[in-house]
């Protein structure tokens, strides 16, 4: 029953009601209906023996042990004090009710004694005035009453302070998640309002930065020291992820600031002294840069930009004869893309020049290499047949040169090699005699 | 190889030596797979000789020297299929191609002879030179290869030549001198090839090139050196398309 709510209405009566009520009697009712509520009391019958002042029996009503009244008597009666039909308003949500009499209830004519109804009765509170002890009206700007309580609210604009009372120049605060846009101070350019407690965030995709850009006015109050500016009061710290939190304030304008962030969180906070002008900033972002890829010999990186941007690709190609190699493997292809940590997502190939493998043997005959090395491109070869013996087709001899594809092609770009034709009909001793 | 002379090593070095169930005959060497004989030399009573009784010998001018090496691998014997000499008396179409299991390769001591375009006119008087280890002027078959220069024969003059023979031998049976066939010799004898050269080479030298080309094929005679008689060789010009067709198809 104690955690229990009081209920919003009841009725209270004299012991034995409507019979008389016992002489010697002091009894006491501690009446209550919830917080935020006044306590009605309404007789509808009241009937205690009538004397001066209620001398000799009389129902006291009370609210924090002062008498708010004293009953006795009947309606119309030349005696006592009858509350008659105007209800009774307690101060507060309580209120105590004490019957007592003496030893005798005359006779023939017995009193009853009383019957009430309660009720509990919603406050106004808005319509309260101001609380003497200087500390404002309950709501500084919107009352609400609601019943057993009420509450505040703001205009457009303001905010609710967490003293659920009072309004502030609202901060405008949230997360900023476009890729570009404008903060400033609440009221700006007006001075910023006392006790603030402002928070910004400033988050964009990952892969890009963000850099603030301060207006020139800027004014945040400062207690000036030998080491400079001291935001003791009045500040706007700029905190970025893995760096010192850096508190601003001061007359002169931070200008650019660079903060190779995706998010930044931005706090104002005054407090309620002082004068701050507020400040405001543009704040923008850009794409997070990669190293420019450093140049690769006997290739190119292309596309060639002067700088280089998250999501930004790039592709190696290597010169005619040099072949894209990776990690010791040779890789069809590369193409590398900018990284929202501003790495490359694979670092860059080699260019390794081809070569051909060994020339094909040539059947009765053999090859020399005339110019290169190892096969690789641009070498050149001579195939050669076993002479006498054997010679090439035409007698010539064909050169080969290594080709970008890999292959040896002679001079008409062609890869097949020669074939060593058998000389007929030449020996290489001639009978002779000089006998005639 | 009758009048003639033993050959220097490496200079007649297309001739092959050929021996047939232990008879010698000679051939020459075309390609780096195929040789060239006479057909009379495969076909023996109708019938070809079996490529496993063929032994094929060449690189040497010594003949003792050459039976002691291992003979190279026959693969298929290619005689011209309108060689048809059941009485030996019809030497036309005397030619024929051995295939070598292995090709060769040349070196001095082994390269081929050339051949001529189809149907390259002889010149009378030209002289060509037979070679070959077949019986000599004493009738000793020879163990040195020997070589013999003899010009080409006018045609008519050949024709009588076999034409006396018929007429000196009545009960002979002279073979028939063919279009396909061409006569080189001197007419006193003492110069010719002989038994055992069969399937030689009678070559001419272009003069241009100084190369000898396959002008002929040791075929027949009628005796060996004799006054008054040629020796008769195959016609190689006039087989140059089937030559260069049995080697495309084999």
């Amino acid at each position: 029953l104690a955690r229990s709510l009081p209920a919003l209405h009841g009725v209270v009566q004299s012991p034995q009601f409507p019979q008389p009520y016992p002489a010697a009697l002091s009894q006491q009712w501690d009446l209550s209906v919830p917080e935020g509520y006044q306590l009605q009391l309404s007789f509808t019958h009241l009937d205690i023996e009538p004397s001066a002042d209620c001398y000799y029996d009389s129902l006291t009503v009370l609210y924090d042990k002062k008498v708010l009244a004293k009953f006795c008597g009947q309606e119309n009666s030349a005696d006592g004090h009858h509350p008659g039909n105007r209800p009774l308003l307690s101060p507060g949500n309580r209120l105590t009710l004490v019957l007592q009499t003496d030893d005798t209830n005359p006779e023939p004519h017995q009193h009853l004694g009383f019957s009430a109804h309660y009720q509990a009765k919603d406050i106004d509170e808005c319509s309260a005035p101001d609380p003497e002890d200087g500390s404002g009206p309950l709501c500084s700007q919107l009352c609400h009453n609601t019943l057993g309580s009420y509450m505040c609210s703001c205009r457009h604009g303001y905010e609710l302070r967490p003293d659920q009372r009072t309004c502030v120049l609202s901060c405008g605060g949230g997360i900023f998640d476009e890729p570009e846009g404008t903060l400033s101070s609440p009221g700006y350019p007006d001075p910023s309002p006392h006790g603030l407690a402002c928070q910004y965030v400033i988050s964009v995709e990952p892969g890009f930065i963000v850099n603030l850009n301060f207006t020139d006015s800027f004014h945040i109050e400062h207690i000036g020291t030998q080491n400079g500016p001291s935001c003791l009061y009045h500040w706007l710290q700029v905190s970025i992820p893995d760096k010192e939190p850096q508190k601003l304030c001061g007359g002169k304008s931070p200008g650019l600031m660079p903060t190779n962030s995706y998010t930044v969180q931005l706090d104002y906070h005054t407090d309620w002294a002082g004068l701050s002008q507020g400040w405001s900033l543009h704040y923008t972002t850009q794409r997070v840069q990669c190293a420019s890829p450093s140049s690769i010999t006997n290739g190119r990186v292309t596309p060639n930009f002067p700088q280089y941007y998250y999501r930004d690709y790039i592709q190696v190609r290597c010169d005619p004869g040099y072949k894209l190699m990776m990690d010791g493997r040779e890789i069809k292809s590369y193409a590398s893309m900018c990284q929202k940590n501003g790495q490359w997502h694979l670092s860059l190939p080699e260019c390794h020049i081809i070569d051909c493998g060994e020339p094909k043997a040539l059947l009765n005959g053999g090859v020399t290499f005339i110019s290169g090395s190892q096969n690789q491109h641009l070498s050149v070869i001579q195939y050669h047949c076993n002479e006498p013996f054997y010679s090439l087709l035409g007698g010539a001899t064909v050169s080969y040169t290594c080709a970008a594809d890999r292959t040896w092609r002679d001079n008409l770009d062609t890869p097949v090699i020669p074939s060593c034709i058998p000389v007929c009909g030449q020996p290489t001793v001639y009978l002779s005699g000089f006998q005639r | 190889i009758m009048g003639g002379e033993k050959a220097p090593d490496k200079t007649i070095p297309w001739q092959v030596m050929l021996s047939v169930d232990g008879g010698r005959a000679g051939a020459m060497v075309i390609g780096d797979r195929w040789i060239m004989t006479a057909a009379h030399n495969l076909v023996q009573k109708g019938k070809l000789v079996l490529k496993e009784k063929l032994r094929v010998f060449m690189g040497d001018n010594d003949a003792e020297k050459l039976a002691k090496l291992t003979p190279l691998g026959v693969a298929s014997l290619h005689p011209h299929p309108e060689y048809k000499n059941p009485d030996n008396a019809n030497y036309n179409h005397d030619i024929a191609l051995i295939k070598l299991q292995q090709p060769l390769t040349f070196h001095a001591a082994i390269m081929p002879l050339c051949l001529p375009p189809e149907d390259t006119i002889y010149k009378t008087g030209q002289i060509g030179m037979v070679s070959g280890f077949g019986i000599k002027e004493d009738d000793i078959i020879a163990n040195k290869l020997r070589y013999i220069r003899l010009p080409v024969v006018d045609g008519n003059k050949c024709q009588a030549s076999v034409n006396s023979a018929k007429a000196a031998m009545p009960t002979e049976t002279i073979p028939v001198l063919t279009d396909n066939m061409f006569c080189a010799g001197v007419p006193e004898g003492g110069q010719d090839s002989c038994t055992g050269d069969s399937g030689g080479a009678y070559v001419l030298m272009e003069d241009s090139t100084k190369r000898f080309w396959a002008a002929g094929i040791v075929s027949w005679g009628v005796g060996c050196g004799q006054t008054g008689r040629y020796g008769v060789y195959t016609r190689v010009a006039k087989y140059i398309s089937w030559i260069n067709k049995t080697m495309e198809d084999n």
